[in-house]
Order: structure tokens, then C-alpha cells, then sequence
């Protein structure tokens, strides 16, 4: 695990995270179904630390905001349509986690039936250990590793995503630890079409 | 995964043109390698080219080092040259928060806690 440069972290004070769905209308996804996948998301790092998230109220501020763009909106880190880039974040405390709205995004267990698709929970696990100060890892395996298969689902904490967090935020007294996973058959990769590794 | 050998699953990838570029090495050039040198920037492995003067399609001691060190941090031989592997790896779908930061390897982590630099 690493930090980013300067180690940006919310502060002590800060504990409780709103956020907020604010551009979605770019997605054919749902909103009950958005907030579900955001909830299960934020859930994974709450779990492992002292940090707890709840969805902010509709217009009210929230801590960190969650939307779908398309090409260049405004933030000089424009995305390029269908794979390659597929979503960025921001380190603490701005907030800002901005998805790919050209990507073919699916949810749950569809992630492995589509090709190209992009399941949306993986990368909000992904984005949102940079939304609490992690960056980039060198762990293959770990969630804050930089790269995705597209088919794939990668949603659990790996004991490398936990120290880093656990770090910076101090550890859950009732997180179970890091569930071990099977070397042949993981729930966590279900690929079927990595345009990757062809 | 995608079974090796199959020809390029048919859905637009935007990097998918690296896929040309395997093989090249320290003083060669070929057409794309500019655009390869863009995409090593925007992750940080390069700074960014002036306006006056655009990346050039060279394989020059700059991109050595860079690939490189995408090599390292990926986990793959850092021989510098754009081996099959290191090509696969780049045209991977990826999160678009940079690796390097102000020339600090986020994915470092003995030098990541220690620099200043942008915040994305």
C-alpha cells in the first residue's frame, strides 16, 4: 500500500463521511440500485476502520460527491469513451470521485456476461481507497492496484488495502479480518473477456 | 482471461494501439510511439511535453527509463524495452489517478509518504 505524496488523510475530527449521487443521470443505472452498489462499496473500508459513511440527503452537502461524466468535464482529467480510463478520485479532502459514463458499467453478477463491461462496484472500492488518502498499489491482488480486467469482480479487502487503511484510520474493533481466498477457483475473478490480456 | 492468440475482442479500447508497438526499444522509431509517450505522462512516468516541442515518435532514453519504471512498479522485468507483457499490461482498462507524482512513484512505498505534489 502506499499514500499519496504529502499523506492527505481526513482528519480526526472527521470521521463520519457523507456522500452524495450528484450526476447520474449520464448512467442507465438506476438510483436504488446505484446507491446500493455505493453503499456496499463504502461499506468494505468502514468495515476494516473507524470510518463509517452514510448517503447525504438529496441537496444537502455531503463530503464527498459521486457522479458519471463523459469526456472532458472540467476537471482537466477528461475520460476517453469506452475502457482505457475508467474512473478517477481525488485525494482527501476534496471529495470528488468522477466516473467513465462510457463505460459499459454493470452490477452484481452481470459483470462476467458482457464483454467490455466494467463492474461499477470494483471500481468504487478502487476509487474510494483514494477518497480516504491510499494510493496506488504495487500488490497485484489488492484492490488499490491501478489496473482491472474487464469481466472481472474485485470487491474484498486484501491484507495489503486493510495495513494501509488501517494505518491511517485505526482498526474496526469488530472487523473480522481479511477473508482467505481459494488459489484455483475466486469469487473475486470471474473474467471472461479481458480485452487486456489478449 | 482472455485466451492468448485470439485476435482483439470487438469493443473500442483506446490504448489498443500499443498493441503495435511490442517489441521496440531504445533507438528505434516508430508511428504511435508519441502517443505512448502521452499516455506514460499522464500517469507521471514522463513530464509533460512543452507545446513547442510535442513528444516525437523516438524511442529515446527517456522512455527507456520511464517504461522501466512502469516495469518496477507493475511487477514486471524492467528492461525498458516494450516487451508482450509490459504492452499487455498498459493497455489494461486502469483507474486514471497517477502512479508518479511530481516524479514520486505513488506506488512506492518507501518514497511515497515523503513528497508534495498535486493532489489527484
Amino acid at each position: 500500500y502506499t499514500y499519496f505524496p504529502g499523506g492527505p488523510m481526513w482528519p480526526p475530527f472527521r470521521r463520519d463521511l457523507t456522500y452524495a449521487l450528484t450526476a447520474t443521470s449520464a448512467t442507465s443505472i438506476d438510483r436504488a440500485t446505484l446507491s446500493a452498489v455505493f453503499a456496499r462499496a463504502f461499506a468494505r473500508w468502514s468495515d476494516a476502520t473507524t470510518l463509517r459513511f452514510a448517503e447525504a440527503a438529496p441537496g444537502a452537502d455531503a463530503d464527498i460527491t459521486i457522479g458519471f461524466y463523459a469526456g472532458d468535464h472540467g476537471d482537466g482529467e477528461g475520460f476517453d469513451g469506452p475502457l482505457g480510463t475508467l474512473a478517477h478520485a481525488f485525494s482527501p479532502t476534496d471529495g470528488r470521485f468522477h466516473l467513465d459514463a462510457a463505460e459499459a458499467w454493470t452490477v452484481g453478477d452481470s459483470a462476467s456476461s458482457s464483454s467490455g463491461a466494467v463492474d461499477l462496484e470494483s471500481v468504487a472500492v478502487h476509487e474510494i481507497g483514494h477518497l480516504l488518502g491510499l494510493g496506488h498499489s504495487s500488490v497485484q491482488g489488492s484492490i488499490m492496484y491501478p489496473t482491472i480486467r474487464t469481466g472481472t469482480r474485485k470487491v474484498e479487502l486484501e491484507t495489503d488495502d486493510v495495513q494501509g487503511i488501517q494505518s491511517l484510520y485505526g482498526t474496526n474493533p469488530d472487523f473480522k479480518g481479511v477473508a482467505p481466498t481459494s488459489p484455483s477457483t475466486s469469487s473475486r475473478e470471474t473474467d471472461s473477456s479481458a480485452a487486456a490480456d489478449s | 482471461h482472455f485466451p492468448a492468440g485470439l485476435p482483439e475482442p470487438p469493443f473500442p479500447n483506446p490504448w489498443s494501439a500499443f498493441q503495435n508497438l511490442s517489441g521496440c526499444h531504445m533507438g528505434d522509431e516508430r508511428d504511435g510511439l508519441a502517443r505512448l509517450k502521452g499516455y506514460l505522462s499522464h500517469f507521471g512516468y514522463l513530464p509533460s511535453a512543452p507545446s513547442s516541442s510535442p513528444f516525437t515518435d523516438a524511442f529515446d532514453a527517456d522512455l527507456e527509463a520511464a517504461i522501466a519504471t512502469y516495469q518496477r512498479n507493475f511487477g514486471l522485468e524492467a528492461t525498458g524495452a516494450l516487451d508482450p507483457s509490459t504492452v499487455t499490461q498498459m493497455v489494461a482498462p486502469r483507474c486514471g489517478v497517477a502512479d508518479v507524482i511530481n516524479g514520486t512513484s505513488t506506488m512506492d512505498r518507501n518514497s511515497s509518504s515523503s513528497a508534495h505534489g498535486r493532489h489527484l
